[in-house]
């Protein structure tokens, strides 16, 4: 029923064909897992595909069209989906609008409010884990590093998400996070479609929290209560929040109501971060430009 | 709910249950006695070989197998339990493995050559790894033997790994138990209530309740076993299309609750029958 | 969502020991650990 044409990618745990489903001629992706080199038998990232994949059907989340074994390996064929953000950020010659961001920003809090209200924690969201459908759709993919919100005892780890789209609690090594934490990856995804260059590109962990606290302030309990029980909080350096004039002078393309839209994806303390919803009746979507019609999209 | 793979691929009525059970010994049965075929065919017994064999190489029947299923399915919850999981992996272990031979027949596959791959997979799927050295080393087990079946159970369980299990709805009734009846309950009571009834949810999970109903209708049902009297109560406050208004005449409620009372009450009594 | 939620969060009316226990220490706060969206993921799991 499917084929593999062409080999278009190769991951840590994946290889990824471009091929087609023969019974409708419809363009897929196959990813086939590789099973060797995982010593545990199946991989951790595979499985937690397969698992929040299968619970998801919406527009705005990659969909998993089927799973077959082929020769003792796993495939999991996905639909087809060109290109991501990440290419689109990195190509100058492609030009876009606020409108056109607004309508990648909708999309992508839809798809995270869809993972949210069924208790899954994406963990890596980034430009290129944000896919565009030939339709110029965005898909919400790649859940290798997804989980369930966990029993409220639970511990978590606290090494996931691409570095520079870690949220400051995780940089802290928390262990009882919250879905404020794609939150925050949202409103970095968002300052960089903005900048078209990476918001906050820390060179390595420590680093991270430096790029992270100069361009946003370093929080205090007073914001933030209990931020200073981190272990790690007594090195920090300590920087004042920017004001609202240098935010303007930094984002200036950015109107009033879409500074306030960054400023709650980017709020420090993620009990007072914005949730999916805050984020989607904000009124940054209900002020002009609307959003781009996604067909219309670059 | 029905978005979930555990409604879409998991939930049958008592007839489909039944004629899958039979369809899976079935199609064992058909192979057992086309092997059978073969072997007299190729080799030539005496009288007393053919007479051993009609009798002993006789297949299981649907019951049969389900009494084996069911011994093993215990068993996995011993093993689990005996491993300190977490009461949501021992009951994902225990759905894993019965949902195996709901697709397989024991005389295919050999029950006790499952109960750890089972366990194992519900560690990796409910993200409590441990690797599978450090596994069999518990389990008094081999990394082979754990391995093997890995990808057949995967398999059989058509993908699907994340379960809804009955415990988040008693944690959920349990709050809106003191919300609805607030100040008419002691929390203690509900304290031992709570614990009593966690603890009858997972056997609840042996029984194919968890195919029949949904997870909070299995909640709601054992918490009927543990109290009645105080669930009937609850319900009846909660989902009762009449209010009464301070002088205790009944008035219709203005908001129309989609759930009809009489219709969950009577599914949550014939789910309580089958866990009893 | 289409039909309205089939239950209301009465958050003081609630004694979760348990929960309480858990929003007052120093890590789950600093972490921002929300009793609210544990009471919102096992009562939806609840009226699912």
């Amino acid at each position: 029923e499917y084929t593999k044409e062409k080999k278009v990618g190769e991951g840590t745990y994946a290889v990824v064909y471009l091929g087609t489903k023969q019974s409708t001629g419809r363009q897929i992706a196959v990813k086939e897992i590789k099973t060797s080199e995982f010593k545990d038998g199946l991989d951790m990232s595979a499985i937690r595909e397969v698992k929040y994949l299968q619970e998801m059907q919406h527009d705005n989340v990659i969909e998993l069209i089927d799973i077959f074994m082929a020769y003792d390996n796993l495939n999991l064929v996905l639909e087809f989906l060109p290109t991501d953000l990440e290419v689109i950020i990195k190509d100058k010659s492609i030009l876009f609008t606020p409108a056109d961001i607004k309508s990648w920003m909708l999309m992508t809090l839809r798809g995270v409010h869809h993972c949210h209200r069924n208790f899954i924690l994406h963990r890596d969201l980034k430009p290129n884990n944000l896919l565009v459908s030939p339709d110029g759709i965005i898909k919400v993919a790649d859940f290798g590093l997804a989980r369930a919100i966990p029993a409220p005892h639970e511990n978590l780890t606290s090494n996931v998400v691409t570095r520079w789209y870690r949220a400051p609690e995780l940089l802290f090594g928390a262990r009882h996070y919250t879905s404020a934490i794609d939150i925050w990856s949202v409103g970095v995804i968002f300052a960089e479609l903005m900048l078209r260059i990476p918001y906050l590109p820390g060179q390595n962990d420590v680093d991270q929290m430096e790029v992270t606290f100069r361009a946003l302030g370093t929080p205090t309990d007073k914001d933030w209560p209990e931020v200073s029980s981190f272990n790690s909080y007594n090195k920090l350096q300590i920087y004042p929040p920017p004001s609202t004039f240098e935010l303007r002078k930094r984002f200036i393309a950015a109107s009033e109501n879409a500074l306030k839209f960054m400023s709650g994806m980017l709020t420090m303390n993620p009990v007072k971060r914005w949730s999916a919803i805050e984020c989607l009746e904000s009124e940054y979507f209900q002020e002009m430009p609307p959003p781009t019609n996604p067909s219309e999209i670059p | 709910y029905r978005h979930s793979s555990q409604y879409r691929f998991w939930s049958f009525s008592k007839e489909h249950l039944r004629e899958k059970r039979d369809m899976t010994n079935k199609l064992a049965v058909e192979t057992i006695e086309k092997d059978l075929f073969d072997f007299k065919a190729l080799n030539d017994l005496t009288p007393e070989e053919l007479n051993a064999l009609d009798t002993k190489a006789v297949p299981l029947t649907t019951e049969e197998e389900l009494k084996l299923i069911d011994f093993y399915a215990k068993k996995v919850q011993v093993i689990s339990q005996h491993l300190n999981l977490p009461t949501e992996i021992i009951a994902t272990s225990i759905s894993f493995f019965r949902k195996f031979f709901l697709e397989n027949s024991v005389m295919q596959f050999d029950p006790k050559n499952l109960v750890h791959t089972t366990v194992f997979l519900a560690c990796k799927a409910e993200n409590y790894f441990i690797s599978v050295d450090s596994f069999a080393k518990k389990a008094k087990s081999t990394r082979e033997s754990i391995l093997k079946y890995e990808f057949k159970l995967l398999e059989s369980l058509k993908f699907t790994l994340l379960i809804h299990h009955p415990y988040k709805p008693l944690h959920g009734f349990f709050l809106d138990i003191q919300n609805i009846l607030h100040g008419k309950v002691d929390l203690n009571y509900m304290g031992q209530i709570y614990d009593r009834t966690k603890k009858k949810i997972t056997q609840a999970l042996l029984t194919d309740a968890v195919y029949l109903y949904t997870p909070p209708q299995i909640t709601l049902a054992v918490l009927l076993i543990e109290d009645e009297p105080l669930i009937t109560k609850y319900l009846e406050l909660k989902f009762a299309d009449n209010d009464n208004d301070d002088n205790g005449n009944e008035v219709k409620r203005k908001k129309k609750n989609s759930i009809d009372l009489t219709v969950l009450l009577s599914v949550i009594k014939e789910c309580k029958d089958v866990i009893e | 969502d289409i039909e309205p939620r089939r239950f209301t969060i009465e958050e003081e009316l609630y004694d979760d020991p348990f929960l309480k226990d858990l929003q007052n220490k120093k890590e789950f706060i600093a972490s921002g650990f929300r009793t609210d969206y544990v009471y919102e993921r096992v009562l939806t799991e609840a009226f699912m």
